[in-house]
């Protein structure tokens, strides 16, 4: 389903 | 976190430095251009609104409090400091910046990877840093005398970019769910804007001379 990873960048 | 994200980061870290240096110490921002920092600060405030809700990491938090603090702090050095006011090269900086707002917004309505505020916003941000170098180019072409300073806090801010890219290469074939088109795409629109930027510099720094954007 999350094929997006988290967005921890900046 | 891998190295080039790290080093990505330090030398983004590095390019606020450079460029505060220069504001505080010197008093001076020719060759700065206003509508590129006003872009930043906008980009900053409009990608970190999840600051206080998604907590991901000590480092994360600190980082992106510097970088809205810096950014703000030079828009405002710039238009309201008395002394750092009058070295703002007005006549030269007239890059129409508000017209990149809009169409941002609007690809960001379009493209984003939910339809939800935040992510809107999120997608927003990516899109208009990309574009944010602009009026900074634009500037840089028109100044004559381009002093180290400057030249160096645009190195930086371009391999920053570099190094991200490298960054996703790297997360792309070790994180198996590592996929953000958005941003890959419109950071490599950005960093391809460096190109040009690079080749004069290196070149200048080659053959030890000052640094002159051809017009």
């Amino acid at each position: 389903e999350c094929l997006t990873a988290p967005k921890d960048e900046l | 976190m891998n190295a080039f994200r790290l080093a990505g980061d330090m030398t983004h870290l590095l390019s606020v430095v450079v460029l505060l240096l220069k504001i505080h110490t010197i008093k001076s921002c020719a060759g700065i251009s206003l509508k590129t920092q006003e872009l930043y600060a906008l980009v900053f405030a409009a990608r970190y609104l999840d600051l206080f809700i998604h907590f991901i990491s000590l480092y994360n938090t600190v980082m992106k409090l510097v970088f809205l603090a810096s950014s703000f702090s030079i828009v405002w050095y710039m238009r309201r400091h008395k002394i750092v006011r009058r070295t703002y090269d007005k006549d030269h900086d007239t890059f129409r910046h508000h017209f990149l707002v809009l169409p941002c917004l609007a690809l960001a309505l379009l493209i984003n990877e939910r339809f939800t505020f935040r992510e809107v916003m999120w997608a927003f941000s990516i899109y208009l840093e990309a574009v944010a170098i602009l009026p900074q180019l634009v500037l840089l072409q028109r100044t004559r005398n381009i002093d180290n300073l400057t030249g160096q806090y645009v190195f930086f801010l371009g391999a920053y970019r570099v190094l991200y890219i490298l960054n996703w290469i790297y997360r792309y074939f070790t994180e198996p769910h590592f996929v953000h088109w958005i941003s890959w795409v419109a950071g490599i629109v950005q960093t391809l804007l460096y190109a040009d930027f690079f080749y004069y510099y290196i070149m200048s720094w080659k053959n030890n001379v000052k640094l002159e954007l051809p017009a």
